[in-house]
């Protein structure tokens, strides 16, 4: 596993940041971005999907009120594939009639498959294959700004997880960005803190311009419960995600 | 009282600035004095609350006013929580070695 991973720099693979409004389909726009990143990476082609039609042709039918990723891969298997966003544009509600057949698709994908709960092995897969959904709590994100949130259980319930974004990267921060350790006076240096990058579907304008970082290593807020990533043909050349 | 109690060294007038820079960042305003007041408390208590995330996170989080800065937790659970969250599984924990297990 390498020490550091971001996708964000690698070209054609990362969509711009979206913007959910009241339309609580942070579990489409995620695996949505999962489809660009892995369709991107495995076929150097940079698509942008529909999210609305994952809202409209969801067999739960009310997409704007929670949903789950697996149900987002279901559906563009059972579509055999996805229309892209400006075909098929996003409209923050659900529409009664799904429109899929009306347009052609930019993407498709394989299969989908749950990664076991070990942050290691998530890294690994991260760096080699590409980006993968994640659900988290989201409790502590109302008042997040910027640096990395490291929670305990009492702070974020683990078990406790409401919110689906997409995992992208991951990093150490250098020991000097590390606030003044608390209650060890004169002792101002921190170590450096491993973190994971992640990209979130409330606008640009929240937290790190739409992304936010978490400490790795310690399940903070319940990321390992269900890593989750859509499978897109094997690429023909080795994959390798940017330091 | 009670906003002055929760901020602190920021006297009402400061914690109104505030509030009123966050009305402008992100284009806020509210329909009669009572629903600003109503907004305003809410926006202190989170305030107050980012305050103690700040202290009590162990990492370098940085935490204070963001879009959701007047919506209580219930409304921010509301309109941006994955309703449809996937539930816990039942805790099933049975003797190992009992009859009826090994029956089963």
């Amino acid at each position: 596993v390498p020490s550091t991973c971001d996708w964000r720099k690698a070209p054609g693979v990362m969509s711009p940041v979206k913007d959910q409004k009241t339309c609580s389909c942070c579990w489409a726009m995620a695996a949505a971005g999962n489809i660009e990143a892995q369709w991107g990476i495995k076929t150097r082609q940079s698509v942008e999907v529909s999210v609305q039609e994952l809202l409209d042709c969801g067999r739960c039918g009310d997409g704007c009120s929670g949903g789950f990723v697996w149900d987002a891969f279901i559906t563009v298997l059972n579509n055999s594939g996805l229309a892209s966003e400006k075909d098929y544009p996003f409209q923050g509600a659900v529409r009664a009639k799904c429109q899929a057949k009306k347009h052609k698709k930019v993407a498709w994908i394989q299969d989908f498959i749950m990664l076991s709960d070990n942050e290691q092995r998530i890294a690994w897969y991260l760096a080699t294959e590409g980006p993968i959904t994640v659900t988290i709590n989201k409790k502590l994100l109302q008042q997040y700004q910027n640096g990395v949130i490291k929670a305990t259980q009492t702070t974020c319930d683990p078990q406790n997880v409401d919110h689906v974004v997409l995992l992208v990267g991951f990093g150490k921060t250098k020991s000097v960005e590390g606030r003044q350790a608390k209650g060890v006076p004169g002792h101002s240096r921190r170590r450096s803190t491993p973190y994971w990058i992640l990209k979130n579907s409330w606008g640009a304008n929240w937290g790190e311009k739409g992304y936010f970082r978490l400490h790795r290593g310690s399940n903070a807020c319940g990321i390992t419960k269900y890593p989750i990533t859509a499978r897109v043909d094997k690429p023909a050349k080795k994959v390798s995600c940017p330091p | 009282d009670s906003l002055r109690v929760q901020n602190p060294g920021a006297g009402p007038l400061e914690l109104k600035e505030v509030f009123t820079l966050f009305q402008i960042q992100y284009n806020r305003s509210y329909s009669n004095p009572a629903e600003y007041a109503h907004r305003l408390d809410i926006f202190a208590r989170n305030l107050a609350h980012a305050q103690r995330l700040q202290e009590e996170d162990l990492g370098t989080a940085e935490f204070g006013v963001t879009a959701f800065s007047d919506l209580t937790e219930e409304e921010f659970d509301q309109l941006y929580g994955n309703q449809r969250a996937a539930g816990r599984a039942p805790n099933v924990d049975r003797e190992v070695g009992s009859d009826e297990w090994q029956e089963s």
